[in-house]
């Protein structure tokens, strides 16, 4: 069974889509992983930023979250070696309320990727990558309760470190009561600029309450990240040797060796 | 009755609670009008905004929604003149599982504000300005329709261009269905940087879309404005010079402008 990663915080703009993509691209091409991106948000920016176009978002994960596609039909190919897709469209947002009285709503994706095995060997897949929405509702839940283990992306403002004990309650409360092995990976700190004091008390404060889980490396702020979703690719593919996708190799680079290292 | 104003843009990090705080604090202040800011957010980023501890949250507006207390009891005084608050805490999160059976929930905070008419005259209120998060689910349909107009934050980037279309979606069918006066106050281009290509090409595409509903202020990226949270006061007050603050006074007075020549 392949490992199952989410990423997640429920505040909003932190960077969550753009480091799913780039760890997923870059586990795909640099180690010839065979990886799966799960796009868990309706707004189905990760499928943008694979580009996926709007247009060919049909059999999405809220149709297998329903059941009225299996898993195999779901697996989308993107334009990058060894990287497929399940997408999303705006549709997801309603499944909260749908989902209201089924007192097993928080195992739905657990559950569904436990039961589609055999699918996902066939696929041989090294890693399935899950893009959360920026909320700590129920679709942030069924990642976490499927989940092996978590990637925080923390953009290094004053609004997203007071979120960071919020979300840590919750992973808490889901480690007690429905994945019990559930961990946190790491913290990445992004839009990072070391010239602002801010982003310094920041990166001091996190590291005083996480330790080493602070991954050593960072994201800048690099306009070339925020330009790459318009032509569909991950900044890594993009503009190969922007400051922003040497910044997300490096973190692909720690985040193998912490996986290899466990 | 006051006017009703949602901030409200389902992409996360774009500056709503920054514009709500902001757009408050400006009219409180520079216009001398009686306003009460609600945090309908469960981060509570604006109640932060405007200096109000974690701890004293008590009485938020998800007690007010459950019925738990009154409209009087849930305003709370803030260090800025005419400026009142309902704050929000972590508990609203779990509001939508709670309400899943009610056929009547999106009237909730409407209705709640029609019936208590009287505590919101007695408080002599020009406008309530609603923080929304960053989703389509309940609380932000709640806020669409209980509102006489929205004010919609737009981070000059791809993903955020891309997410108009669906928020433009949501608000006609709200129109149809719930809310038929509801209308687009204005679009507010944020972390604007006129020497960056990505911006002049949003700045086009929302004026191509939206006319002259798009706003001739809009606002720079400045680290003054993201520094402000961490001091409790909306930018205006932090660093009354900055760029950031200069560029909220301006948005605010074009506010004022639309507002009167109605
Ligand atoms: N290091 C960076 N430098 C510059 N821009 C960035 C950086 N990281 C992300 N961005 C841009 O900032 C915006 C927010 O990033 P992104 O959408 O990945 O965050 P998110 O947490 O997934 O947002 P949401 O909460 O809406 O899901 C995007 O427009 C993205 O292109
Ligand atoms: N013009 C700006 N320049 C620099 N930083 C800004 C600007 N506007 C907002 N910020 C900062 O960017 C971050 C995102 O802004 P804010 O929290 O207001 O967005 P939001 O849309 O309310 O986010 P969410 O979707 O999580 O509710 C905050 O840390 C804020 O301080
Ligand atoms: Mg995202
Ligand atoms: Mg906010």
């Amino acid at each position: 069974m392949p490992r199952i990663i989410s990423v997640i915080n429920q505040k909003g703009g932190v960077g969550k889509t753009t480091t799913a993509i780039n760890l997923a691209a870059g586990l795909a091409i640099k180690n010839w992983l065979n990886v799966l991106l799960i796009d868990l948000d309706p707004q189905g920016n990760a499928s943008t930023g694979v580009g996926i176009d709007p247009s060919q978002r049909d059999k999405s994960i809220y149709d297998l979250l329903i059941g009225k596609n299996s898993f195999s039909e779901s697996i989308k190919k993107t334009k990058i070696n060894n990287l497929k897709i399940i997408t999303a469209n705006p549709e997801l947002s309603g499944l909260e309320t749908e989902l209201a009285n089924d007192s097993q709503k928080a195992f739905l994706l657990k559950n569904l990727i436990g039961d589609s095995f055999q699918e996902i060997e066939k696929e041989n897949f090294s890693y399935i990558i899950i893009d959360c929405p920026p909320s700590l509702s129920l679709l942030t839940i069924m990642s976490l309760v499927a989940s092996n283990t978590l990637v925080v992306p923390l953009q290094a403002e004053f609004f997203a470190l007071e979120g960071l004990s919020q979300l840590v309650k919750t992973i808490e409360r889901i480690k007690i009561n429905l994945n019990k092995d559930l961990d946190i990976h790491g913290i990445l700190l992004t839009m990072f600029d070391k010239r602002n004091k801010l982003c310094g008390e920041v990166e001091k404060e996190a590291r005083n309450f996480f330790g080493q889980k602070v991954y050593n490396s960072n994201i800048p702020r690099n306009v070339r990240i925020s330009e790459a979703p318009s032509f569909g690719l991950p900044v890594i593919l993009y503009d190969k040797y922007c400051a922003g996708a040497l910044a997300y190799n490096e973190f692909v680079e720690e985040f193998i060796t912490r996986e290899t290292s466990k």
